[in-house]
């Protein structure tokens, strides 16, 4: 495992801890969209369904475990905990799942490494992991005045993406014949969704101000 | 090293 891949998984937990921080502790999930939350839920249980018939590492077993365990616990917080629910923003959060899991198990079914369930739920778990965000997004952008806590969370999670695509150029320098077309379109489309909030963070870093997008 | 896949990856 390189630099990049060990940063960028750190990254990934890092904004799960935060986004567990502002749930747990301060029990709201204000700005939060619940549809990108249950569309990782989906993610992660359809791509790690290795766990039972791959061993890999134990650091891969248990970040797996840890990121399946926080992504359904996440979506039990806001859907069923008593005070958090209240601060959910349903009325903003309007993203229609179906829109999203529909075309992606579509290209799942036609593009993929090989026709079997494993592989053909793989292919669908990263293209929906690449365009899972979109809610949440779509949820700033109407929310517009963003807290801190939200603001680190999506930044940390387009960090994550951007550090894996330098994990994927080193191993294509270092492994040969490291192509994987599949991971790579769907992780950079990912990359990209962030562009724009990226640059409105910066912007309000470098004015040290409040992150806001613009209406 | 040998090649592969990104199966390794989370």
């Amino acid at each position: 495992m390189n630099i990049f891949r060990l940063a960028g998984d750190l990254t990934h937990l890092a904004s799960v801890l935060v986004l567990l921080l502002k749930i747990h502790t301060i029990k709201s999930c204000a700005g939060i969209s619940l549809k990108t939350q249950e569309l990782y839920a989906i993610v992660f249980a359809t791509r790690y369904l290795d766990l039972f018939t791959t061993y890999i590492s134990l650091y891969n077993t248990l970040m797996k475990l840890i990121f399946l365990g926080s992504s359904f616990s996440i979506v039990w917080y806001i859907r069923k905990h008593k005070i958090v629910r209240r601060s959910y923003d349903k009325d903003q959060d309007t993203f229609r799942h179906y829109f999203i899991v529909l075309p992606c198990f579509v290209l799942a079914l036609i593009i993929h490494e090989k026709f079997t369930v494993r592989e053909v739920l793989w292919a669908f778990s990263l293209y929906l992991e690449a365009v899972a965000i979109l809610p949440q997004l779509v949820l700033l952008q109407r929310t517009r005045n963003i807290d801190n806590l939200t603001g680190q969370y999506v930044f940390l999670l387009g960090a994550y993406r951007a550090l894996y695509i330098l994990n994927w150029i080193y191993r294509y320098f270092t492994e040969p014949h490291f192509v994987h077309w599949i991971t790579w379109i769907s992780g950079l489309v990912q990359t990209l969704l962030y562009a724009d909030f990226f640059y409105y963070y910066f912007q309000s870093m470098k004015n040290n101000g409040k992150l806001q997008l613009p209406a | 090293k040998t090649s592969k896949s990104p199966k390794d990856e989370l």
